[in-house]
């Protein structure tokens, strides 16, 4: 399996596909 | 949804690209990990694209990076504690 190497960062924004926002109550 | 290429990636623009990747890499990292899903795919999509196509196709290598960004929230979250309390709290 190929190995990612790129760092991860806990400063990257969040990311929600439409209609999965769990900021958004209905 | 029909797997994504690198060609469908390349006929989109720049900005869509990473939605057309955050949308099918969301729901798989939130089988594993729900409450952490949306903060997990965000950190991922700072990946090269080449680079998430190759983990859209190997749930293997997809699985160990999800394992990689929770570390790396944890370590980052038991760093904060530590300095908010002054103690560590292994």
């Amino acid at each position: 399996a190929p190995v990612i190497m790129s760092k991860l960062s806990v400063n990257a924004p969040e990311f929600y596909p439409p209609g999965y926002n769990p900021n958004f109550t209905d | 949804q029909e797997p994504l290429t690198a060609s469908m990636l390349a006929a989109a623009p720049p900005q869509e690209q990473k939605q057309m990747i955050g949308e099918r890499l969301y729901p798989l990292i939130h089988a594993m990990h729900t409450s952490l899903a949306g903060k997990i795919t965000g950190m991922l999509l700072e990946i090269d694209n080449s680079e998430l196509l190759l983990l859209l196709e190997s749930p293997e290598s997809l699985r160990s990076k999800i394992e990689e960004a929770v570390a790396v929230l944890q370590a980052h979250q038991a760093t904060e504690s530590t300095h908010k309390s002054g103690t560590a709290t292994f």
